[in-house]
């Protein structure tokens, strides 16, 4: 409010500079900075204050039973047409400047309050993170995650909100995205993928007539990795009485961004897809077709104890950049070299020795970044 | 930013049988690393 009065102290001081004789276009200027700023701050109030509406709209719905549905539109199709890319790399940029520190504690206070963050389980001071990227990657105080360490139990690799899960039956099983959209799984992980996608009734057949199943896509990468992985690979494993499952997970701007291993288990190889970088919220999922399988996204394949599982980390264009504790290296975001969408993922396999890396339940795997 | 789990677990094979792997979220439900995301009972 003070600022408002003093924006009326301008406007009148300039209307009295006119009246007395047209001296006051230097006033004029100075006048369209805050005004510009303030018009800027209003707009992006406007947009927050739209998109909490929105999301309370979602909820209120999903508490009475209804579903969102999948409904293109104009909006999602003019996303196609930007940038994304450039636009996330310099949103990477611009937080990655660093800020003078007595103004830290005020931007990530600004932040964590309009995002929902509780910066008590931050492990550093506010002042010590210089940059708004640096904050956003965090990390958290001892104890402020503890592992449920039930042998019999899955835990969750990221704070975040469950957007879906269920069990995957048959060949050629399907996520679905929302109400009316589906991917296919093998989509998402690469074609490449070792996932176990035989059905038990087909597992039978299969059994009786060996020579067939040598030409099957799926057997053929099994055989792939069993070769290159002899120590870890145990048929039993690839028995189908165990039940494939899936687990959908957004992660909010507020949230805390690493990655952990939801159960002890030896990552044997490592995909990237170079994809798009289309936001991934709540909106967008309802409306952009393929939303997981087009973003750039790494997958992370190996065994556990009850047979395959792999976790995929699929970019935003805010959240651009994954990063690996187990492959420091190794980098996304990066530019574009091929205009060509459909270019093949990048592989990495882990196991020189056929063992992959070993990672315990809850250690740390990677990490979303900004831009 | 979004996170997909795909794993295999523990089904059915017996009526009797109660190793059988469960959700114990919900959809909408919020969630931190740690927590279980579902498990199963040893025979």
């Amino acid at each position: 409010s003070s600022f408002i009065r003093k924006l009326r102290g301008q406007a009148v001081a300039q209307a009295q500079a006119s009246f007395n004789g047209g001296s006051g276009s230097s006033k004029g200027d100075s006048f369209l900075v805050p005004g510009a700023t303030v018009a800027t701050l209003l707009m992006l109030g406007a947009l927050h204050a739209r998109r909490m509406y929105d999301d309370k709209k979602v909820e209120e719905e999903r508490g009475k039973g209804i579903e969102s549905e999948f409904q293109p539109d104009l909006k999602a199709t003019f996303l196609r047409f930007l940038p994304l890319r450039s636009m996330s790399r310099c949103w990477g940029y611009l937080t990655s400047v660093e800020i003078p520190v007595w103004l830290r504690p005020y931007i990530y206070r600004a932040w964590a309050r309009a995002f929902h963050s509780n910066l008590e389980e931050a492990a550093s001071p506010l002042d010590e993170y210089a940059s708004l990227r640096d904050f956003f990657i965090r990390t958290l105080k001892e104890g402020c995650r503890p592992i449920d360490s039930d042998p019999h139990c899955l835990v969750s690799p990221v704070d975040g909100t469950i957007l879906r899960f269920g069990e995957l039956k048959g060949p050629g099983a399907m996520i679905e995205q929302v109400k009316g959209f589906s991917y296919s799984v093998s989509s998402l992980l690469g074609a490449s993928s070792f996932l176990p996608m035989v059905a038990e009734g087909q597992m039978e057949e299969d059994e009786e007539e060996p020579e067939k199943t040598s030409v099957s896509k799926s057997k053929k990468s099994w055989w792939r990795i069993s070769l290159a992985s002899p120590k870890v690979w145990d048929p039993v494993l690839s028995r189908p009485m165990r039940g494939l499952f899936y687990c959908v997970i957004y992660l909010k701007p507020g949230d805390y961004h690493r990655i952990h291993s939801p159960v002890d288990w030896k990552i044997l190889i490592r995909r990237h897809f170079s994809g798009n970088l289309f936001p991934v919220n709540e909106r967008a999922t309802r409306t952009i077709r393929n939303l997981y399988v087009e973003n750039e996204r790494v997958v992370l394949e190996g065994l556990w104890q009850e047979g395959f599982m792999a976790i995929a980390a699929v970019g935003a264009t805010n959240i651009g950049s994954i990063e690996l504790v187990i492959e420091p290296k190794f980098r996304t975001n990066l530019q574009r070299k091929r205009l060509a969408h459909s270019e093949p993922p990048e592989e990495r396999l882990y196991d020189p020795e056929g063992v992959g890396i070993m990672l315990r339940k809850g250690d740390e795997v990677g990490a979303f970044n900004m831009g | 930013s979004t996170v997909v789990m795909v794993f295999q677990a523990p089904v059915k094979k017996t009526v009797d049988s109660l190793s059988e792997f469960k959700f114990s979220v919900k959809r909408g439900d919020k969630i931190r690393v740690g927590e279980a995301l579902g498990g199963w009972q040893e025979q």
